[in-house]
């Protein structure tokens, strides 16, 4: 198998992340990992 | 969710902000034309409707749940976000889903591993309870996209969910497609009937063929069989596997006579779009000359009784196989789909013409397939770390690319199917222009379920950006494959070159790939596209400059009509009209857009308003206090004189 000249490129940079591993890398700590609440649920909560 | 106020319209309007990349808004009107074959749900350009979905490049993947009524309602797909399922999933959650572990009876299925889950996160197993979360009526959903992977928000290696039934510990967090309980519960929820752009499927296992008709002026017949001789064996949906199923169309061409015909016509359908795509498996074990051919039959006041015209004619040696067909469709008005199998010559005494799992719907065909047979075979024997490649495709507008397939994955990934796109270039082709711009090319491995409907494909897209470096490289890597590839040999011996490959290493794990119809007769099918987004690198018009859908700009009627301030005159029922420019917190009105009105100007208002009313009343309440106070002391007065009088 020919090898390319460029490496191959990982369009997610060969990890398998999921929704919520995605969010959870970016900072974000969200609802059930990635349900935004509004003003109203949140002081219900 | 609960709640009748959390329902967005069927048509949801949305607005596509100019920071998502180029690849996730491409992907994202895939994810629309899922819902649109599968769902009553359709989305349209926001423009100007008081509630819309904003789509933008956020910091991750994520949605509020339900229709918020808050204007203009954030829904973010980020970086990696731009995968058909989480699109998907993202949107399920804004149409008013939950996950489907937080259902209220989520604890009779699955076992939440509390010590498991990271510190913090214990919050993200709440349930809703049945005032909060309705199920629809529909049983708990392992395989649904709405579904938590077994080890989310873990603390170590072991997983956070355990499936009461085991069977289903690997189903848990799919994120291929839809599944049939997820369609159910959107079509519960928002009272669909039928999906906006399919029309039609048969996979021939009822008698009453799903309503097609065999055609007038025929001189032989399509019958309905579940074996014929010279073949298929059996028919494509269940492969010969259900006793008493498994039924296809066939027209025996070795008992035909020379210039039959036989027509075999789908029931009448009313298309919406005016395109559409008709798919099929068909075995061909007739005469080498005898054809197929495809054709609509259009009806119209002028035709009652329609009239034929001819679309493809599917030719071709034939084949031991069932062999996959798309047949890109025109119809613009109320039309039937005709398969006409004609015996052409003599041929072998046995064998003919055989159709089974048809699908017609209002979308585009894919464009390329690519079929690796004994797929089984394929995945368990080939080394780790070794591509094999489908033959290169030319898309319409000149550009050669082809797929990588590491059936055994990628090294560091076992288990796993790993798809990579290439660009291709031959010596001497000219006419592209490099680095190749704005190309998404798509890679579906196809469920090959017998309903289009209830398909689960596993999909996954690259966009070639003309302005992509290679890591480590000041080299564009989307440029020549002649500059930035390597020279291979095809198995016919002509060369060529293939560029660098974008892709993941984890396109789908031998799990799945062996789930569901991915495999089917041992063989995969790989449908491949190319398509050009370029059109995607502009602004989507906001609603002040995009006229309304059902009104077009006429200059025409328009030439006359000046519209102040960035106005823009449509035509609304034949008429000349402005539809002006708004911002966040002004805009502008009146017949020819010349007023501008704001917030600061209605808060003035109101309180000049207010004081108004307030010094009304000051003075209605002065003059009453005056009037009462001398009447009082008029009556007082008066009642004096009486007492006097009285005393005397």
């Amino acid at each position: 198998s020919p090898r390319a000249k460029l490496p191959d490129y990982d369009v997610d940079g060969g990890r398998d992340l999921d929704i919520f591993d995605i969010n959870e890398e970016a900072g974000l700590n969200l609802v059930e990992g990635d349900i935004v609440l509004d003003e109203t649920q949140t002081r219900n909560s | 969710i609960i709640g009748d106020q959390y329902r967005w319209p069927k048509t949801i309007p949305y607005y596509m902000e100019d920071d998502l990349e180029i690849n996730a808004k491409g992907v994202i009107l895939k994810a629309f034309e899922q819902y649109r074959l599968k769902t009553c749900i359709d989305f349209k350009p926001w423009s100007g409707e008081e509630n819309y979905i904003s789509i933008f490049k956020g910091s991750g993947c994520f949605s509020s749940v339900g229709n918020r009524k808050v204007g203009k309602q954030r829904l973010s797909i980020g970086k990696n976000c731009d995968r058909i399922a989480t699109i998907e999933h993202e949107f399920l959650h804004a149409l008013g889903f939950w996950h489907e572990q937080s259902r209220a009876d989520r604890d009779d299925y699955v076992e939440i591993m509390w010590d498991r889950i990271s510190e913090g996160k214990e919050h993200n197993f709440n349930t809703y309870d049945d005032t909060t979360s309705s199920s629809l009526g529909v049983p708990y959903d392992y395989g649904s996209m709405m579904h938590y992977s077994k080890n989310a928000f873990r603390n170590g290696t072991e997983p956070t969910i355990v499936t009461k039934i085991p069977a289903f510990s690997d189903v848990i967090g799919q994120r291929m497609e839809f599944s049939d309980s997820d369609l159910l519960k959107l079509h519960r929820l928002y009272n669909c009937t039928k999906g906006s752009t399919f029309l039609d499927s048969c996979d021939f296992e009822r008698e009453n063929i799903c309503g097609m008709i065999q055609g007038p002026g025929d001189k032989a017949d399509w019958i309905r069989v579940s074996t014929a001789a010279g073949g298929p064996s059996t028919d494509y949906s269940n492969m010969g596997k259900c006793t008493g199923s498994g039924y296809f169309m066939h027209f025996n061409t070795g008992t035909a006579n020379t210039g039959d015909t036989a027509l075999l016509e789908s029931r009448l359908v009313y298309p919406k779009r005016g395109y559409q795509c008709l798919q099929f498996f068909y075995y061909n074990s007739a005469g080498p000359s005898d054809t197929l051919k495809i054709y609509v039959r259009e009806y119209d006041s002028a035709n009652l009784s329609g009239t034929l015209r001819l679309i493809k004619t599917i030719d071709g040696s034939p084949q031991e196989l069932w062999q996959l067909h798309h047949v890109s469709l025109d119809a613009k008005k109320k039309f039937r789909v005709v398969f006409q199998g004609a015996k052409e010559g003599s041929g072998p005494s046995t064998g003919g013409m055989s159709l089974d799992d048809i699908n017609l719907s209002e979308t585009t065909c894919p464009e390329f397939v690519w079929r690796v047979k004994n797929f089984s075979d394929v995945m368990d024997k080939t080394p780790a770390d070794t591509p094999i490649f489908s033959p290169p495709f030319t898309s319409k507008e000149g550009y050669t690319f082809q797929m990588g397939l590491y059936p055994s994955g990628k090294a560091d990934y076992p288990g796993e199917l790993s798809a990579y796109a290439h660009l291709v270039a031959r010596e001497g082709d000219t006419g592209q222009t490099w680095p190749c711009p704005w190309k998404q090319i798509t890679m579906m491995l196809m469920d090959q379920h017998p309903h289009i409907q209830k398909r689960m494909s596993n999909q996954r897209s690259v966009t070639t950006d003309p302005n992509m470096t290679a890591t480590d490289s000041n080299q564009f890597f989307w440029d020549d494959p002649r500059k930035v590839g390597v020279e291979v040999t095809d198995t016919d011996g002509s060369k060529y070159f293939r560029g660098p490959g974008a892709g993941t290493p984890v396109y789908l794990t031998h799990l799945r790939a062996k789930s569901r119809d991915f495999i089917k007769g041992g063989d995969a099918i790989f449908l491949l596209t190319m398509e050009d987004v370029s059109h995607l690198t502009g602004v989507q018009p906001p609603p002040s400059v995009s006229p309304a859908p059902g009104t077009t700009a006429a200059p025409g009627v328009c030439s006359n009509v000046e519209c102040l301030n960035n106005g823009v005159c449509v035509v609304d029922g034949g008429m000349p009209e402005c539809r002006c420019d708004v911002g966040d917190d002004w805009w502008y009105y009146g017949n020819r857009c010349q007023n501008k009105g704001s917030i600061k100007d209605k808060t003035t208002l109101a309180l000049a308003s207010s004081l108004s009313v307030l010094a009304a009343m000051l003075i209605i309440t002065l003059v009453t206090v005056i009037c009462l106070k001398k009447k009082y002391k008029k009556r007082a007065n008066d009642d004096g004189v009486i007492m006097r009088n009285t005393g005397a």
